[in-house]
């Protein structure tokens, strides 16, 4: 199993830590960042694209898979063409698929395609901003796309609610599309429960940490230790990170890459031919 | 007494929530704001400048507070100007005054002029953005420049520690100044421990609400409810909310007025009268 998942967001938003977390593994290493001495402000940030691939274990199935990070993305103090750089990955990515296609036996193809776009929103407690809505519509046509709310024990759990309401609003408002998993009609009441259970939480409120450390009742758990408490990344009364882990690496994995292979490509590549 | 407060800031940071705490009332309505719908993204976001007035009462000392808040302050997504509304407004009440002086008779002037800037840096956890920078270098030489750290409870002690020597080191490195209250050689020793307490937990980690909440241990404080802990407001072993309050209403109002009047005003009025 591979999978190619895309993470976008401003800095600081625990982009790298949430991945690790996903993964279990130190994937980033967290203490090379941050550095104090940054460029002036009149140097213009540019977006780059990284990637990282790391082998992970899941259920105990071995599963490949590449990271591919946006750094400089929102960093600038304008942020006009940020979202360039990043669609253009997605873009190269088809077109790669797209001459693999043409010249290679397709059971061979290397699929490097982005299955799915981690979108990072501020917890500020308001709404999306202008540059969230504004690369989410260059990309839900192109990607998977699963808004994620950052940080979210900034917020308190009515906080949560509130702003989750008012980001979907946002969201069907501004034509967005995001990711839903499909209701096959043959799944098992259990299955699509499950399903229902997991969508009925987007955007997920997410908290990422690999650090172990002890709650006030002697549990070690991975988490963040405040003066006032201990938030438990794992427990789905602190935050929705173990829903965000069940889509992604778990019960959605398939569909993700289907969707991405049968309808997004499909599009891309009619939208491609006619040109 | 009287003091003009601007405040600066990302939306979301929490600015509103903290003028109310500072003053323990409800300035701002907090839950007029936010808005679901808003403005498109190709619509460019326009700062605006608002000023609120309310009577105070601190130490039974009845006090003038005025602030002046900057919507729309690094909200869009191209921010390249996003200072110089704020930098008129600065400059603006400089030359009310100015004009004053020369038809009034001083003593009945009244001061409109900006006593401090509290500038909000979001929680990052890295470094200052470059818009945090770009922003403290144009109003540093105009404005009593105090930064605090926003939703500080966003962070851990270790976090916060660290994230103040960054901070730091970026103000000196880009040569900013930020305010400090001068050291009188006549002050007794307790009053210049008092000050140097104040000054060395800055940047300021702080906390806003004026929601009363109970702890664990069952004392009814002001703080945000998390379901893994009360954060108090008022307690310094969690933030630097009193620390902040001491400084800006406390004992550095007069320094505050003071230096605006002496120093940061002269500057402008002779940078003025050479041209
Ligand atoms: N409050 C909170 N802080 C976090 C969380 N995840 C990471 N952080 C902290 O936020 C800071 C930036 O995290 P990092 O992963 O480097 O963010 P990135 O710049 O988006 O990659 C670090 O101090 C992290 O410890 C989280 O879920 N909640
Ligand atoms: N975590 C945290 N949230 C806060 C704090 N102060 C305010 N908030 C929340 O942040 C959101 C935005 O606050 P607001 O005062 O409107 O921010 P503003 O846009 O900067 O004026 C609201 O949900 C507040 O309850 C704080 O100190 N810490």
């Amino acid at each position: 199993f591979t999978l190619n998942l895309m993470v976008v967001g401003e800095k600081g938003l625990g982009k790298s830590t949430l991945i690790n977390t996903l993964f279990n593994r130190e994937l980033y290493p967290l203490d090379e960042k941050p550095k104090a001495a940054f460029p002036s402000p009149e140097k213009p940030v540019k977006v780059s694209i990284e990637t990282v691939s790391a082998d992970i274990e899941e259920n105990n199935v071995k599963l490949g898979l590449t990271v591919i990070d946006c750094p400089g993305f929102g960093e600038d103090i304008d942020n006009t063409d940020s979202w360039k750089p990043i669609v253009d990955e997605i873009n190269q990515r088809f077109d790669m698929y797209l001459d693999a296609e043409i010249k290679i036996n397709r059971s061979t193809i290397v699929d490097n395609r982005v299955h799915a776009c981690l979108y990072f929103i501020e917890p500020t407690g308001h709404s999306l901003k202008p540059l969230d809505i504004q690369f989410m519509k260059e990309v839900h046509q192109k990607v998977n796309l699963i808004p994620v709310i950052a940080k979210s024990d900034t917020l308190t759990e009515n906080e949560i609610a509130e702003f989750k309401l008012r980001i979907l609003d946002d969201i069907k408002n501004q034509g967005i599309h995001i990711f839903t998993p499909p209701d096959y009609v043959n799944d098992d009441a259990e299955t699509k429960e499950a399903a229902h259970e997991i969508i009925s939480k987007a955007p997920f409120a997410i908290v990422g940490s690999t650090t172990q450390t002890q709650t006030q009742d002697g549990r070690v758990v991975r988490g963040r230790a405040y003066p006032w408490g201990v938030i438990e990344v794992d427990n789905e009364e602190h935050c929705d990170f173990i829903k965000l882990r069940q889509l992604v690496i778990r019960n959605f994995l398939e569909e993700l890459k289907e969707n991405t292979s049968n309808v997004l490509y499909e599009n891309y590549r009619t939208q491609k031919l006619i040109k």
